[in-house]
Order: structure tokens, then C-alpha cells, then sequence
């Protein structure tokens, strides 16, 4: 499903380099589930957005489903995002202006689906936020901002699924209904999940954990 | 150093009626630190918001240092905010177009400090982002954002810190550091500091834990 080779990410603001992810290869199959921990500036959000094309990998390639993404441009990305990948953001990205029944709609509308309601209806169930879809993010706290976040990134069943940090402003109990969300519906759907935590916790319940320190990986990664 | 006198908050979109918080009162002693946990959605943020006066509360009163904030202006809440209480926002609030320095001298700024450099890095150095002053919002990660947000609160040393999830976004190492650091700085000043949070252990670090479910608070709390 996803392939890293050698991917590097260095900013450049005169004379200070940050080398915020360093030669990662990494191999992410079909279905798997797969957590990512580091210290705070570790890489993981740059990794996980180049891996969604939200970044550029200043080297290296990010490989999906077999295809190179290096020739690829914002056309491309955007085509495959919306058809193939999922993503909560650490911030969520909601966009305050729409309700959060809109907000969680926006990917079926985005593929031209005519009637998202049902699907919305149920994403919104499934996160615990049934009454609240007409509120907007503004008049939700904000563990009820990051659950419409992760409804939106699941309502079109997306074969890959880019989570950071989807539990960071919930409680444990609430965090854990949210991750057994997100691992069952992979499992029916056979999708593949890559998430950013710094969550034991959360880690342990993916199918392999690894490790990011100062913008490189420590090999495979452990078993979780 | 602050009372909560039977303070609620309502929030009414057309038909619906949301109780955020529910006749709260709590005395918080000068120089006591105080942790609220909580689900999700049940009130943690509304009460520190209230009690900042970044909000206003629907019923009751807040006082602080003896004196009730009913009759309060927004002129009054914005002084009072200037030279006595320090806001660690759930989601910042940093100034995008600002550096992470100037975000953490803005306090000093607006009270007519000249010279606020030395203070700034100190606090820059405090919470491990010496090298980062120059970097904007945009350029740190989620935890480094928290941080900046965390060194900007602590920068005119108040005499209230009220904390949302001031760790949300950090590894536990770092996590410990930071709670750490803010209680080291209140012991030493006298601050009061009240803060909310998802974990236990940071939780632990407080003198009294203060439980919130449906907007309202179980009594006096226990002894952390
Ligand atoms: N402007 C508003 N209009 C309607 N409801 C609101 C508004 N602001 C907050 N609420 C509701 O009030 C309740 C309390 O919100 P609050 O942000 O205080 O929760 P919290 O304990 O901080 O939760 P979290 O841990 O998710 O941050 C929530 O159910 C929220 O949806
Ligand atoms: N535009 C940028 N310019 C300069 N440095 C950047 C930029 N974006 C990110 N960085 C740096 O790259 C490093 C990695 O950031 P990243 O956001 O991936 O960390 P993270 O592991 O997600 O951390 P956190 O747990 O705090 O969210 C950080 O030190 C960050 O400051
Ligand atoms: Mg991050
Ligand atoms: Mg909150």
C-alpha cells in the first residue's frame, strides 16, 4: 500500500537547516495498522504529510499502491486524496464556517455523491455526536472538533486512513471508543492506517509501533 | 484567590439548550494548584474560560483576590488579564504572523516593559525552544506550539495561570518537564494555578483533583 524510500524533509531559513525527516524507508502493507511515537518535533506530522501529498519530500520517493508519486503534481494528489486517502490533521482543519454535518459531508460531496446524508448520519452516530450536527466547530469543545475530524476523514471509507494524533484531546475513555472505531471499520474494509500518537496506549492497539527520533526511524519498527 | 459562586453557563441555538456548565462553586487558594479532569464536552474549558473572564457566565459570580467580577467591563476583565492572569489557550491562540519570541514578549509588551528580551529568552529556554525564537507558528510542531503558548503564559510570571490541556500535544517525557517547570515557577512566585486536563499523571503533580461530568464538579475534589 505505501512505500518510503529514502524520504528527507530539511527546511531552510537562512542560515539555520531543520532536518525534520531524515532517509525514512519504510514499508506499510495493505491492511496493516501502524503507530508512529517520538518525542515532540520528532517528524511524525511531516511524515504523515508527506505521505498524503500535503508536503513535498525534499529527496526520496513516497510510493502508493506501486505508483512513484514523484512526477506527481497537485492535480494528481488531490485526485488520489479524494478517492483513496483519509486524513486528521493534529488541528483538525475544520472549516469554521459549515456545521459539522457539513463539515463531515465535504468528501462525498467532494466525489459528486448526491445524497451523503445517510453516510453522514452514521459517522456522526459512530463518534458519539448524533445531536450535534448542527453545531459549528466554534460552539463544540474541542474533543467533540477532533471526533467530527475523524468522522470526516472515515465518511468515504478511504483505502488509507492518515491519523495524527486523532485521540490527543479526548479522554482515555472516549480515546479508546475512538480507536476501536477506527480499528474495526479498517478491518471490515481492509483498509490501511497510519497513525502519529504519543499514546502507549493508543500505540498498542496497532499492529506494529515505530519509533521516530530527530526525523529518522528506528528500522521496522516492534511488534505491538 | 478565586470563588466560583453557583456560576453556569447556557448556550441556546433555537430549540436546543446546552448546559455547558451547571452551578459551579469552588474556592481555589492563593498559591494552590489546582487539576480538572473530565470527559470530553463536560465543561473543562467553558469554567477556565469563564473564570478568565474570556467568557460570561449565564448565572452566579466569579471573584477574584475578594473582589466580584459581575459588574466587570471588558475594559476591567482585559486589564485584569494584563497585569494578573496568565492563559494557556486548548489551541494556543499564537499570532501566526508573529515569531514564537514575539508571541512569548507580547505579555511584557502590552504592560510597557521596555526591555523585555532577557525575560523572553529565559522562558524561550525554559521550555526547551532556545533555538527556535526566529520560527513562526507555522514552522514548529504541534508540541512546540504548546510550548510557545506555555512560555507566553509564564513570561509576566501572573498571579493566576489557567492551563487547558497544557501537555495535550506533548510526548510524557516532555509532558513532565512542562508541568514541572510550571510548578517550580508557582511554588517559587506564590502563583495559583488552575489547569485541565486528560492525564493522570499530570493530574497527579496538582494539590487537589476536581472531577467535571455535564457541567458540573463533584464536590470539593480530593487530594491529589
Ligand atoms: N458556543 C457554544 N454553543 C453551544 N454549545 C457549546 C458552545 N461552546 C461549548 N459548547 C458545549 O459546551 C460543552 C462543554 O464544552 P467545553 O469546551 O467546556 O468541554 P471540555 O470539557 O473542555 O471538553 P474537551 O475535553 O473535549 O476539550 C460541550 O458539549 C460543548 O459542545
Ligand atoms: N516550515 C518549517 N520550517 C522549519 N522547521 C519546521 C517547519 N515545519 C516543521 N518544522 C520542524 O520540523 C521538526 C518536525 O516537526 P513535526 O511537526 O513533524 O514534529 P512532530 O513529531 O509532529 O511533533 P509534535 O509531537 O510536537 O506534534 C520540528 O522541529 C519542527 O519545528
Ligand atoms: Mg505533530
Ligand atoms: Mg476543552
Amino acid at each position: 500500500m505505501v512505500r518510503l524510500e529514502g524520504v528527507s524533509k530539511v527546511y531552510q531559513r537562512g542560515a539555520s537547516i531543520i532536518r525534520a525527516v531524515q532517509g525514512v524507508s519504510l514499508e506499510v502493507a495493505k491492511g496493516e495498522l501502524l503507530a508512529i511515537m517520538g518525542p515532540s518535533g520528532s517528524g511524525k506530522s511531516t511524515l504523515l504529510n508527506l505521505i498524503g501529498g500535503l508536503d513535498r519530500p525534499t529527496q526520496g520517493d513516497v510510493v502508493i499502491d506501486g505508483h512513484s508519486t514523484r512526477g506527481f503534481a497537485e492535480a494528481d494528489w488531490t485526485q488520489l486524496r479524494r478517492e483513496r486517502i483519509g486524513v486528521v490533521f493534529q488541528f483538525f482543519n475544520l472549516l469554521p464556517g459549515l456545521t459539522a454535518r457539513e463539515n463531515v459531508a465535504l468528501p462525498l460531496l467532494l466525489r459528486g455523491e448526491a445524497d451523503p446524508e445517510k453516510r453522514v448520519e452514521e459517522c456522526l452516530a459512530a463518534v458519539g455526536l448524533a445531536n450535534r450536527g448542527e453545531h459549528r466547530p466554534s460552539e463544540l469543545s474541542g474533543g467533540e472538533q477532533q471526533r467530527v475530524a475523524v468522522a470526516r476523514a472515515l465518511v468515504h471509507q478511504p483505502a488509507l486512513l492518515l491519523a495524527d494524533e486523532p485521540t490527543g484531546n479526548l479522554d482515555s475513555k472516549v480515546g479508546r471508543e475512538i480507536i476501536h472505531l477506527i480499528k474495526t471499520l479498517a478491518r471490515q474494509g481492509g483498509q490501511t492506517v497510519i497513525l502519529a500518537t504519543h499514546s502507549r496506549s493508543v500505540a498498542e492497539e496497532a499492529d506494529r509501533i515505530v519509533l521516530m527520533r530527530d526525523g529518522s526511524v528506528d528500522g521496522e519498527g516492534v511488534r505491538a
